[in-house]
């Protein structure tokens, strides 16, 4: 999911 | 990681570290909102429930620790160790007004209708009008401590910092997430009178307070 490469990010 | 997430993570870091200082060193939060602190711990224990399913890295894993960690610190610190120093009076910001519309727009606006995914949506929600007890409680008292002034600035700091990484992103890896991005643009724009105040008085030796 291209989204969740965000949840990487604090 | 880019320079300018880096360069974010820091200020955010710096922030923190600030507030506790301050409240440590002065044994007092005078001038401090714990409405916003409250705040704040939800955004940090909501977004952060992904540090059980997971792991992205040690320093991700570290900085989601020490955030939510300092988080419930600094209200331990407001609320039971130098609670007779909150200046409840002053802080009187209507959480509830914050809560119920960015807990309907996380259930309505998300990449996906799961429990984590809606928490992480409505933690981003809440993060950028977070600070709004705080700032309004400097404008109802007209001024803030220096200290205090510096804390806010490196807090509002980090997600424009946050910004400049976004759209570092997009240019070089293709990507973006706009519920972040919207969210982040409109926190940092909260935090602009308050930016122009700290440049136009704060960094020239003066006191925060707000033109009559």
């Amino acid at each position: 999911d291209e989204h969740l490469k965000s949840h990487d990010e604090l | 990681m880019n320079v300018f997430r880096l360069a974010g993570d820091l200020s955010h870091l710096l922030a923190i570290i600030i507030l506790l200082l301050k409240i440590w060193k002065t044994r007092s939060c005078a001038g401090i909102s714990g409405r916003s602190q409250i705040l704040f711990a939800l955004v940090y224990t909501t977004r952060y429930l992904d540090l059980f399913t997971n792991f992205i890295s040690l320093y991700n894993s570290v900085m989601k620790v020490f955030f939510i960690s300092t988080s419930c610190a600094t209200i331990y610190l407001m609320y039971v160790k130098f609670k007779a120093t909150y200046d409840h009076n002053h802080d009187t910001f209507r959480i509830g007004f914050l809560l119920i519309p960015v807990t309907i727009l996380g259930l309505l606006i998300n990449h996906d209708f799961t429990p984590l995914e809606v928490l992480w949506t409505f933690s981003i929600y809440l993060e950028s009008v977070a600070i709004l007890p705080q700032l309004f409680m400097v404008s109802k008292t007209g001024d803030a401590e220096t200290i205090t002034s510096h804390y806010l600035f490196c807090l509002g700091l980090y997600r424009a910092l946050y910004i400049f990484n976004w759209i570092y992103r997009y240019y070089f890896e293709g990507f973006y997430d706009l519920i972040a991005i919207v969210a982040g643009v409109v926190q940092t724009v909260l935090y602009c009178d308050f930016f122009y105040l700290y440049v136009t008085r704060v960094i020239k030796g003066k006191a925060l307070k707000l033109p009559a």
